[in-house]
């Protein structure tokens, strides 16, 4: 645990159908015991999910440029990395996946990933359509994903 | 592709809650 006391978890989120599950993924961990909730959405997740609906403050790419103006500032994929005590990416879409499997950075959750402490938990969930999935790539990324550390929740 | 169910992600991200303690 934290100094504060709570566990926090990030939520990073992506644009796939699943992403419209965000609210009841929220909803749920904010009934665990000490369990604190941020949210980091790229672009087109938010197609998917009632901002409204979501009861946590959620980051987007917009956040990353308008929090820094001068050297001084932070920069809020590093400040989210230090809050942070777990990712979760639920739902994981193809693109993403593709992207963090190669090291691509350009967004605000894929900076995030890129500079995660692999000391603490990063749990992904991938999500696509069954032809996708099926793709011979997806199974090399997903393997990519675990060699860096990172703990899949398989899908369904 | 779906992704998993909810339940199982919450359970897995409390596994990591316990760890922690």
């Amino acid at each position: 645990l934290n100094s504060s006391g709570s566990f926090r978890v990030l939520v990073g989120v992506t644009g796939s159908v699943a992403a419209l599950k965000l609210p009841a993924v929220v909803d749920q961990l904010l009934q665990l015991p000490g369990v604190d909730v941020r949210v980091v959405t790229t672009e087109h997740a938010k197609h998917f999910y009632n901002h409204a609906e979501v009861a946590v403050k959620i980051y987007s790419d917009k956040d990353e440029w308008e929090l820094w103006k001068q050297r001084t500032d932070p920069v809020l994929h590093i400040e989210l990395r230090r809050w942070a005590d777990l990712l979760v990416i639920a739902p994981l879409d193809a693109n993403t996946l593709g992207k963090i499997s190669n090291g691509i950075c350009d967004n605000l959750l894929t900076c995030v990933v890129r500079a995660w402490d692999t000391s603490r938990p990063l749990l992904f969930c991938p999500a696509m359509n069954t032809a996708m999935w099926l793709h011979p790539i997806t199974a090399q990324q997903i393997s990519r994903l675990k060699e860096f550390g990172y703990m899949e929740v398989p899908c369904i | 592709g779906a992704m998993a169910e909810v339940s199982t992600i919450i359970s897995v991200v409390e596994q990591h809650l316990h760890k922690s303690k």
